[in-house]
């Protein structure tokens, strides 16, 4: 299972 | 860890699949939809933020509301034996009746209040 550590707030510009 | 079910209704449920060749944006759709009779906070996180592009990447969806979400992956050089790690996570929570400011749901969310869906992402190859 991934820890939720390894996710990060997406970004809506490039 | 208590664990509530996700709310929503995630279209597709668990694989976002982009297709190449990667050298222009390729863009993946995905449909957040509230079959519930309360409003819902959602916000979409990944592994790969530089990655992606997400919009909305955080919203409110009203009961029996849908949001399409528009999952941009950004160009880059594509290696035939890379296959994509990346993960996206939808977090969601359901709306207190007596708070109007979504920044204040997030600050004042419990770990137990939160529902959250994992979807992988699959890179596909045109045939060659």
């Amino acid at each position: 299972a991934l820890s939720e550590d390894e996710f990060h707030d997406a970004v809506s510009e490039s | 860890m208590s664990k509530l079910d996700q709310i929503l209704i995630l279209d597709p449920p668990s694989d976002l699949r982009f297709k190449g060749p990667f050298t222009d944006v390729v863009t993946a759709n995905l449909k957040l939809k509230n079959p519930s009779d309360r409003r819902v906070c959602f916000k979409v996180k990944t592994t790969a933020p530089r990655r992606y592009c997400v919009r909305p990447n955080s919203g409110v969806i009203d009961p029996g509301a849908a949001v399409n979400i528009s999952v941009m992956l950004q160009p880059f050089d594509y290696d035939p034996n890379e296959k994509s790690k990346h993960k996206f996570m939808v977090q969601t929570i359901f709306i207190p009746s007596n708070v109007s400011d979504n920044d204040t749901v997030w600050k004042d969310a419990k770990p137990e209040d939160l529902m959250d869906s994992k979807l992988r992402c699959v890179f596909e190859l045109p045939s060659e």
